[in-house]
């Protein structure tokens, strides 16, 4: 999911 | 990563040592925010939970544990070593009014119902909130340290660029990500009345001072 892609950012 | 988050990232790690190094220089943390230093500490443990059970890059790995590090380093400087210096009677903002409503937040936003999910949540609501006991500390001070306001730009500055980084994000991913976009902005929004006086003063060479 996008989500789960985006919790690259800190 | 996009250069918008890289030197937002870099902002966000340059705030870091500007504080430590006001703290050194001056040997002192008048005008600092316990309350808000706390708060960070709250922020970057509870978003920082996957080091334990995820690797994204070695990049995102030192970030993390340097936030963590760091911010636990302060709250070491303000209440040990340079404890004397520090009057928490000017730190007066009421940190439950903040947390309380973060965790309710979290409860209803999040996206999925797993303790890391909520957690994580809850770490963006209350990082977009974390920055209003020293906001208001120096509201009600009336004046800052220049050193004091360059932190707080810098790491206003780190929050502005995520926005930029957002859109980019948006048009060569097709997603935004509603949760930290909405409390991203609000965050940012938050540093507007600060910013204008950064710029009209301070970057002037003049006194970060409020009016009466």
């Amino acid at each position: 999911a996008g989500w789960d892609i985006w919790k690259d950012e800190l | 990563m996009n250069i918008f988050r890289f030197f937002g990232d870099i902002s966000h790690l340059a705030s870091i040592f500007i504080l430590i190094h006001k703290i050194h220089t001056s040997r002192s943390c008048r005008g600092i925010s316990f309350k808000t230093q706390v708060l960070y500490v709250a922020v970057f443990v509870t978003r920082y939970l996957d080091l334990l059970y995820s690797w994204v890059s070695l990049y995102n790995f030192v970030m993390k544990v340097f936030f963590i590090a760091s911010s636990c380093y302060i709250l070491y400087l303000m209440k040990v070593r340079f404890r004397p210096t520090n009057d928490p009677s000017i730190d007066t903002f009421r940190v439950e009014y903040l947390v309380g409503p973060c965790a309710v937040l979290a409860l209803i936003f999040n996206y999925g119902y797993a303790v890391t999910e909520v957690l994580w949540s809850f770490s963006i609501f209350l990082e977009s909130v974390a920055i209003l006991p020293q906001l208001f500390m120096l509201q009600r001070t009336g004046e800052a340290e220049t050193i004091t306001t360059h932190y707080l730009a810098a790491l206003g500055a780190y929050r502005t660029l995520y926005i930029p980084n957002w859109i980019y994000r948006y048009f060569s991913e097709g997603y935004v990500d509603p949760i930290a976009v909405t409390a991203g902005l609000v965050q940012t929004g938050l540093y507007l009345d600060f910013f204008y006086v950064y710029f009209t003063k301070v970057l002037q060479g003049q006194k970060f001072e409020l009016p009466a």
